[in-house]
């Protein structure tokens, strides 16, 4: 709770006529945006705790906790329990994510938090072209890379070692829940995305 | 033909040998549509009297209405695939664009990149992506109302009084929270974006949205500083994305292009949230 309700009194916070259009000093925003970043960094404990208590069909019985919860863990029967970082990722708009950058292996989780189904193209910002990806159903989905255009003006501002995005289209995410991906790197030796001639 | 062809089933853009968009196919139609970046020169007031205010934070004046272009010859790359067609276009060295087309979707996004914007000429900036088409939408236009109802929009006009409008562009400018849009009795063009921009559509067919501002003075409206972000002592660089809709403005067909969209809108607006974990010490089968 302590954490959402930093989460919740930043928002009440960026509900001022200077946040909501970006007409305050420039110290203020930054401000502002460094307020909202701690938020987002303290609430990655709640995500983590939620996505967390994933029960599956072999789930050690819930124990009931001293204060009487019933505490759900991420359990795959009685041998091992894994907790998850799950990392929220506040620059992929630039195409920077640090998981992706530097593991060979890592999960991506899809929250999906519309009422109903979707099916969405994602992009994972990552430094080759040899990756697979597959659902939890053992289901090898299809892939493709795409380069990270990197214009003159983005060397100066855009600190990240991927080159490439790899895309893959999410399908059938559950309403107001969520879609597992495990994304490995592979030796492949996957060709290179080429650009296409083009008439000028 | 010379012209480059991005796009899927559902709609198709084509660009010209001078490296821009030029026309768009949809719902068995192709309407000339051509996308560029434009800038105004920001107003330089004495700030004494309002009415000579300098462009700012509070407020949009460009020091005329003719807006200056970017580049008449954005250099370009194609890269093409099963999930998604792209075409990279450099326009100059601070501003740039990724136009991709997904396969089996109905828009096209439109992904700028534009900064730092050059200042060395002393004069502040407005930048500005805008479409034009052959859509004979008159003077209307409509605009959303924070994501909700859209807002029909007349240029030069105002529905509740005789207007003089001594701010032309900036008196026909308005705040666009996700949507832009105009329409003729066959066709229908909308913009939605991915946060709040002011836009206009101010000539027929045409719609604007201004994606990044740097100005050099302050505009006496309280806050006493020019709107001039840096970032690593250089003008600050945005990233968005536009997304294209077009389609019939029939609105017997199904799904009408007003839905088509609504649907897109919600799932740009309340996008899938991504969490990435590590997996060093699990394997495959173990995580399932």
């Amino acid at each position: 709770d302590p954490h959402l309700s930093f989460m919740r009194e930043m928002m009440g916070v960026m509900q001022h006529h200077d946040a909501v259009t970006g007409t305050e000093k420039q110290a203020v925003a930054a401000d502002y945006a460094r307020h909202l970043e701690v938020a987002i960094r303290a609430c990655a404990t709640n995500t983590k705790e939620v996505l967390n208590q994933l029960t599956v069909d072999t789930a050690v019985p819930a124990s009931v906790t001293e204060s009487g919860a019933r505490e759900r863990r991420w359990t795959t029967g009685p041998k091992k329990e894994y907790a998850f970082k799950f990392e929220t990722c506040t620059l992929l708009n630039i195409s920077s994510c640090a998981v992706p950058e530097q593991a060979d292996k890592f999960i991506l989780t899809l929250y999906n938090p519309l009422a109903r189904t979707v099916s969405e193209f994602v992009r994972v910002p990552v430094p080759d072209v040899n990756y697979e990806v597959k659902d939890f159903d053992d289901v090898t989905m299809e892939t493709q890379f795409l380069p990270v255009p990197t214009p003159v003006q983005d060397l100066n501002f855009r600190k990240s070692s991927a080159l490439y995005e790899l895309v893959f289209l999410a399908n059938s995410l559950p309403p107001l829940g969520y879609k597992s991906f495990y994304i490995t790197k592979t030796n492949g030796n996957r060709m290179k995305p080429v650009a296409d001639p083009v008439n000028e | 033909s010379s012209f480059t062809s991005i796009g899927n089933e559902y709609i198709r853009l084509n660009f010209d040998t001078n490296g821009f968009l030029v026309t768009v196919t949809a719902d068995g139609m192709t309407r000339i549509i051509n996308q560029e970046f434009v800038y105004y020169e920001g107003a330089i007031g004495n700030n004494r009297e309002f009415r000579n205010r300098s462009s700012g934070a509070y407020i949009f004046r460009p020091a005329r209405d003719q807006v200056r272009s970017i580049s008449l010859q954005p250099k370009l790359k194609v890269y093409r695939g099963n999930l998604v067609e792209e075409v990279h276009q450099q326009f100059n060295e601070w501003v740039s664009q990724v136009v991709r087309v997904y396969r089996q979707q109905h828009y096209a996004e439109f992904e700028w990149l534009v900064g730092p914007i050059p200042v060395d000429d002393g004069k502040g900036k407005e930048i500005v992506s805008r479409f034009n088409s052959d859509i004979n939408s008159g003077g209307i236009f409509y605009t959303d109302s924070n994501g909700r109802e859209m807002l029909k929009r007349r240029r030069d006009h105002r529905d509740t009084w005789k207007v003089k409008l001594l701010e032309h562009t900036a008196g026909n400018y308005y705040p666009i929270t996700t949507k832009i849009a105009l329409e003729d009795e066959n066709a229908r063009m909308a913009i939605l974006t991915d946060r709040a921009q002011g836009g206009s559509s101010m000539g027929a067919g045409s719609l604007e949205l201004m994606v990044h501002r740097r100005l050099l003075h302050d505009d006496a409206f309280g806050v006493d500083e020019a709107l001039n972000e840096t970032a690593y002592g250089e003008g600050l660089v945005a990233r968005g994305t536009h997304y294209l809709v077009v389609g019939s403005s029939n609105k017997r067909q199904s799904p009408t292009t007003h839905a088509i969209e609504r649907f897109t809108q919600l799932r740009k607006l309340l996008p899938v949230w991504s969490f990435f974990s590590d997996a060093k010490n699990i394997a495959y089968d173990d995580w399932r």
